[in-house]
């Protein structure tokens, strides 16, 4: 799987 | 966005906006930690630089700028209104929290995915948030019994923790997805920390009695 993008979380 | 997510960030703005509210609408903050609350500005500060740079959605900068206006009013709130500092147990929140300032930064400084500004901040907000609820527990501790509003709060909190976690699995099993493992490691410390509070407010809700942790 590929890394979430933690930046779209807050 | 998932429900979980949602149901996430939803219970983490009631629990700031019913804090910041209730403090207002009562003039008080007793049991309220001034520390946690600090750390919690400096938290939304620093992780949301990238307002300036990345757009992502109107929902995330709306949230945004929400958590960092209410987390600074509420700090203003408790140091300077004149009727509400009067209530603040500065005597009980004596937690020594530039240990947690600094354990963070250089845990952030160590422990990073790039070495830039923006990057370097971002670990530090998510390690210090991890730890910022410790004053307001110590507080709680302190003072014996948690009046609703501390408890509500603490309450919230936790669900908001629980439900980001929910929402990481979901996120794997659908989208294909891993959450980085510096907000993994960093929510599970989180939660964990919250769980001994839990188990206390459940024994109060279930026998419906005034939350009492032992001393």
């Amino acid at each position: 799987p590929k890394p979430a993008p933690s930046k779209d979380e807050l | 966005m998932n429900i979980f997510r949602l149901a996430g960030d939803m219970t983490h703005l009631i629990s700031v906006l019913v804090l910041l509210l209730k403090i207002y609408a009562t003039k008080s903050c007793s049991g309220i930690s001034l520390k946690t609350q600090e750390l919690y500005a400096i938290v939304f500060v620093t992780r949301y630089l990238d307002l300036f740079t990345d757009f992502i959605s109107l929902y995330n900068t709306v949230m945004k700028l929400v958590f960092i206006g209410s987390s600074l009013a509420i700090v203003w709130c408790m140091r300077y209104h004149r009727v509400v500092r009067r209530s603040y147990d500065r005597e009980l929140d004596t937690f020594r929290y530039w240990i947690l300032l600094g354990v963070s930064f250089i845990l952030a400084l160590v422990l990073h995915e790039k070495f830039t500004l923006q990057e370097v901040f971002w670990a530090f907000s998510i390690y210090l948030e991890a730890v910022a609820i410790l004053p307001q527990l110590v507080l709680l501790q302190r003072s014996g019994n948690v009046d609703n509003l501390a408890g509500q709060y603490v309450f919230f909190l936790g669900a908001y923790r629980a439900f980001y976690i929910l929402n990481w699995i979901y996120r794997y099993l659908t989208e294909q997805r891993f959450t980085r493992w510096i907000s993994c490691v960093s929510g599970l410390v989180q939660t964990a920390l919250y769980a001994d509070f839990f188990y206390y407010y459940f024994i109060s809700w279930k026998n419906n009695a005034k939350l009492q942790l032992p001393a």
